[in-house]
């Protein structure tokens, strides 16, 4: 699984004042490894914090346990 | 446009991720941040959560923060182990009474000279 | 809405790997959370 480019330039497009900005290839598949980063970080680090509290299932409040740090490393 | 979900992956994301109003939480929020110092310009006035809504808290669980948690592919920043042992002496200073550790232990080596 | 639902989408499809990886699930919410936040990243 991965980000599309194409999500990726939408994404960001939502932040540019100007429509007309352009994001070439490369910038957009560097940005979507950054997010794809992101989000297998933010799930793994649930990940072992549910392990940690010995439960199976991964829930909202082991990804907010370790939000703060995680926001923080990004 | 090439971004958004084919009918197959929809139909997936329906199913499988897709919070539905059958769920006890069918929508996730994460807060607005908002800087106490500085007035916002675009003043995001702080609605209360609908029935349903769940916020994602930082402060929740504040005090496990004084420890770092855990990484897997990316380790923590400089500024992360600063918060962290910010937390921990916050932490420390929780269970003090009256005098203040920090002060104690800081105060002889203030010259005043330093700072008039 | 749609822009959301793809990321919601992707989102869940690389906690479902790691998912895969770890032997354990997410809970719904769980990727929710986790889309959320990366949206707002």
């Amino acid at each position: 699984a991965a980000f599309k480019k194409e999500l990726v330039s939408q994404l960001l497009h939502l932040h540019f004042k100007e429509d007309k900005t352009k994001v070439s290839g490369d910038p957009l598949l560097l940005m979507a490894e950054f997010l794809k980063i992101f989000v297998r970080e933010a799930a793994a680090r649930g990940v072992r914090q549910a392990q940690a509290e010995d439960v199976s299932d991964v829930d909202v409040e082991h990804v907010e346990k370790v939000l703060p740090q995680l926001l923080l490393d990004f | 446009e090439g971004w958004c979900l084919s009918e197959e992956e929809f139909e997936i994301w329906n199913q499988r991720y897709r919070l539905k109003e059958s769920d006890q939480i069918q929508e996730i929020i994460f807060p607005q941040g908002r800087f106490a110092s500085l007035q916002d310009e675009k003043e995001i006035p702080q609605q209360n959560p609908r029935a349903g809504t769940r916020e994602l808290s930082l402060f929740e669980w504040r005090v496990w923060q004084n420890r770092p948690f855990p990484t897997h592919l990316v380790d923590h920043s400089e500024r992360c182990y600063h918060f962290i042992s910010i937390m921990e002496t916050i932490e420390l200073m929780r269970h003090e009474e009256g005098e203040c550790s920090y002060d104690l232990e800081i105060k002889p080596y203030l010259q005043m000279e330093d700072v008039t | 809405q749609r822009l959301k639902a793809a990321v919601h989408y992707t989102v869940g499809c690389l906690c479902q790997e790691v998912a895969e990886d770890k032997g354990m699930h997410f809970s719904k919410q769980a990727v929710a959370a986790i889309s959320e936040i990366t949206f707002r990243q």
